[in-house]
């Protein structure tokens, strides 16, 4: 028996919006930590890590281990179905071939439940392994979204550099060039319109701006996004979802043949 | 220009 109970259901709104673009069909994990899911996307070029914590959760039943696949397109049909402001809870029982959704509005006065077929995915969980990242930056999210949308109008692919003095992100296309670079400035009023940057040592990557892009559709999870740079390592692109966890995109790097 | 690389040479499976 699942039973979940999510207050701020548009978390989970947000959430399918977040990755219903690059993953098709996922296995959502349940367990006494949490709600999770790892899935890649068709051509192993990107990944995505979601967790949200079981203590999240208003009311958290997992009584044993559960997988349940699921289509991410068929899934955000139904959780467009929930209002903003509404409560979300998740059943399923035991062996059961369905998932059920269940939105309550604020004031109780609407409940609508929405059941959704289950599917049997075979997917490989892959081990993830700690890495150290040459350099660690953080900034507003919706700059980074921002800076990607541009620069995807006039190149498909993005080398972030990471320097002492800032991050430059750098396109070229048949019609020119861009460089934006980002200054560290954590003298602002909020800590969320920071730009924070660690780094132990310069790195340098490429990546599809095409991928960059959908992930900043996690966007309205975060004010603020963290991108953790190593060489010849993916990047990791991650969105703190407040109280509850994070959604973390990895993504390979371009390398020169 | 550089070749697009997958994530199976970083994470291992299990």
């Amino acid at each position: 028996m699942l039973e979940l109970r999510l207050v701020q259901g548009s978390l989970l709104k947000k959430v399918l919006e977040a990755i219903k673009d690059l993953v098709n069909d996922a296995n959502f994990d349940c367990s006494a930590t949490g709600f999770s899911l790892q899935a890649m996307d068709s051509s192993h070029v990107a990944l995505v890590a979601l967790l949200l914590r079981s203590e999240g959760f208003e009311h958290y039943r997992c009584d044993r281990n559960l997988s349940m696949g699921m289509n991410l397109g068929n899934m955000a049909k139904m959780l467009k179905c929930a209002g903003n402001d509404d409560i979300i809870t998740l059943k399923a029982d035991d062996g059961s071939d369905t998932v059920t959704f269940m939105f309550e509005s604020p004031t109780q006065d609407k409940i609508s439940d929405f059941e959704m077929k289950l599917m049997d995915i075979d997917s490989e969980h892959l081990g993830i392994p700690e890495a150290e990242y040459h350099a660690i930056v953080r900034m507003p999210s919706s700059e980074f979204g921002r800076i990607c949308k541009d620069l995807s109008s006039i190149g498909d692919t993005v080398v972030i550099s990471v320097t002492k003095e800032g991050v430059k992100f750098s396109t070229r296309g048949d019609i020119g060039t861009a460089n934006i670079v980002c200054r560290q400035n954590n003298t602002v009023d909020k800590p969320e319109e920071a730009t924070i940057i660690e780094m132990t040592e310069p790195v340098s990557l490429t990546f599809a701006l095409r991928y960059m892009n959908s992930f900043t559709k996690a966007t309205p999870l975060s004010s603020i996004v963290t991108l953790s740079l190593s060489s010849d390592l993916p990047v990791v692109v991650e969105y703190k979802i407040a109280e509850m966890g994070y959604i973390r995109f990895y993504l390979a790097p371009k390398i020169e043949e | 220009p550089p070749k697009q690389g997958t994530l199976n040479k970083f994470f291992a499976g299990n």
